[in-house]
């Protein structure tokens, strides 16, 4: 699985992911990428793209959920930490259900990724930041 | 507004050992390449969704990542694709699921947003959209890559259903080194 965030200069944040799926997969199985909300979410602040056991991401609807509790959370006590804290809040609740995986995502505009695996492909850049890659923790 | 962007080449169990110093840097470099391609355009820019698709599509060209041209194969021996797209600022979306045919699933998606009046689109009649559209198509064999094959064998082996026949027109087999293999094993798990 595959997946990009931007925010481009007019301010708009544009989500995508495309995925093969899992090896060996029967019957049609589609998991969280095409299920908006789920693998793929983008609103006027935040954008996320997932990537994991998708019958968990669709099951707790982890894109969408993660920008909306960022939002609660930054309401509360301010934006800052506040999309860190829902992404490692729901990858825990995600572990806790036996799934896994990853998530990246900005928030306004702010690079944020969360994962429960040891490794995932991940890459940031911004204006005004250095662009940062890493594969394990 | 300052452009900012984050990607992502999906996630497994990879442990430090797994991954050779070669196999580690072509995906460092393969990062590094869609980072400065994003940053060029959204310098320059660019709108988002057009950023989105061209890095995505980067992608799906690129045999080591799970998405188009070396994605996992399904137990019968296709390779059966899923993509979405959403712009933040009017909430439009466009998915497809289980596409078979179509070169850039995340084109695909980006057409169901914009040229229909739907989200989603799946299998024969997500592939009647795409040339319905004129977007590029391709068989089975452009998509086929000898290690995800023989992960989907051995994977299919051990769920005890028989190993399907190869894509007409893929290449012969080859021998595959057993280390990338066992990464995959876990690689898919994540899709």
């Amino acid at each position: 699985t595959v997946g990009v965030v931007v925010r481009d200069q007019s301010g708009v944040t544009v989500a995508g992911t495309s995925t093969g799926g899992t090896t060996a997969k029967r019957w049609g199985r589609v998991g969280d990428t095409p299920v908006i909300g789920a693998g793929t979410w983008a609103d006027e602040r935040c954008g996320l793209s997932a990537t994991g056991t998708g019958e968990y991401f669709i099951r707790f609807n982890v894109a969408a959920s993660i920008c909306r509790e960022a939002e609660y959370r930054a309401l509360q006590t301010g934006p800052e930490g506040a999309a860190q804290a829902a992404a490692d809040a729901m990858m825990d609740t995600l572990l806790a259900d036996g799934g896994d995986g990853g998530i990246v995502m900005l928030y306004l505009g702010e690079p944020v990724w969360a994962m429960n695996t040891p490794g995932m492909y991940r890459a940031s850049w911004g204006e005004g930041r250095e662009p940062y890659i890493a594969i394990y923790d | 507004n300052d452009w900012s962007i984050i990607i992502h080449g999906g996630a497994g169990v990879i442990e430090r050992g797994d991954m050779d110093a070669q196999t580690e840097a072509a995906y460092r470099a393969a990062l590094q390449s869609a980072l400065e391609q994003g940053g060029a355009m959204l310098r320059d820019g660019a709108d988002g969704i057009d950023v989105v698709e061209a890095l995505i599509q980067a992608f799906e060209d690129d045999p080591m990542f799970n998405a188009g041209r070396g994605g996992v194969f399904t137990a019968d021996g296709r390779v059966e694709m899923d993509a979405s797209v959403m712009i933040g600022s009017t909430r439009a979306a466009g998915a497809v699921a289980g596409v078979t045919s179509v070169r850039h699933p995340i084109s695909l998606a980006r057409a169901v947003m914009e040229h229909s009046p739907h989200v989603m689109l799946a299998g024969d009649g997500a592939e009647g959209f795409a040339a319905e559209r004129g977007l590029e198509l391709a068989d089975q064999a452009f998509f086929f890559t000898e290690r995800r094959w023989q992960a989907m064998e051995s994977q299919v082996q051990r769920m005890g259903l028989p190993v399907p026949p190869r894509p007409e027109g893929a290449p012969d087999p080859e021998p595959v080194n057993e280390g990338a293999l066992d990464m995959m094993e876990r690689e898919h798990r994540f899709g």
